[in-house]
């Protein structure tokens, strides 16, 4: 699993 | 937020407006796939459920109500407005969802970031967009002759995934901590789909007549 980035894209 | 994103997302917006525009002002929808609209509501229900528990900007909240709105919008239109049902190509659109839906689920639930509801419905909806213009692709190749508004929203569709390539390419470099391989690879994917479609389209428009497919 990759780090969980924050999701701020549409 | 960079240039290349915003690019994509007026594209995305563009692309909404004028198949409300078409269906508006024509007071028709042929030419339109209901079952790739099911989807695109679906992808956006699954994908902004995030509404309720994260805030990110007033531009993302506005542009995901926006998103969610008119794909119920037009549903709406393609099921229920008297005149607009009746233009709608029942015999030909017969691509089925769970085609797309089920593989999506189980990608959805072996790859992704975490294994919680809320990250594998999102990964899920990311998974989905990326094939979810399948349908109305399908029914382009099958219909043929596209009005210019159909092709024209193709095209934007298309321009905003590319677009959102550009800006991802440009995030890389500019934060170090942005690495969304799962979202990337999806919309490669996703772009990919449009390669065929663009060059048909760009042909067309080049010698300057409607969208003709082969």
């Amino acid at each position: 699993a990759t780090e969980n980035v924050k999701k701020d894209e549409l | 937020m960079n240039l290349f994103r915003l690019a994509g997302d007026m594209s995305h917006l563009f692309s909404i407006v004028l198949i409300l525009l078409k269906i508006y002002t024509s007071k028709s929808c042929a030419g339109l796939s209901m079952k790739t609209q099911e989807l695109y509501t679906l992808v956006f229900v699954t994908r902004y459920l995030d509404l309720f528990y994260s805030y990110v900007s007033l531009y993302n909240t506005v542009m995901k109500l926006i998103f969610l709105a008119s794909s119920f919008g037009i549903l709406w239109y393609m099921r229920y407005h008297k005149q607009v049902k009746q233009t709608y190509d029942r015999e030909q659109d017969t691509f089925r969802h769970y085609i797309l839906v089920v593989p999506c689920a189980v990608l959805a639930l072996i790859v992704n970031n975490e294994l919680s509801v809320t990250e594998v419905l999102w990964t899920f909806s990311i998974y989905l967009e990326a094939v979810a213009i399948l349908p109305q692709l399908v029914l382009l190749q099958r219909t043929k002759n596209v009005d210019n508004l159909t092709g024209q929203y193709i095209f934007f569709l298309g321009a905003y995934r590319a677009l959102y390539i550009l800006n991802w390419i440009y995030r890389y470099w500019t934060e170090p901590k942005y690495r969304q391989y799962l979202v990337w690879a999806a919309g490669l994917v996703q772009t990919g789909l449009y390669a065929d479609f663009f060059y048909y389209y760009l042909k067309s428009w080049q010698a300057g007549e409607k969208l003709r497919l082969p």
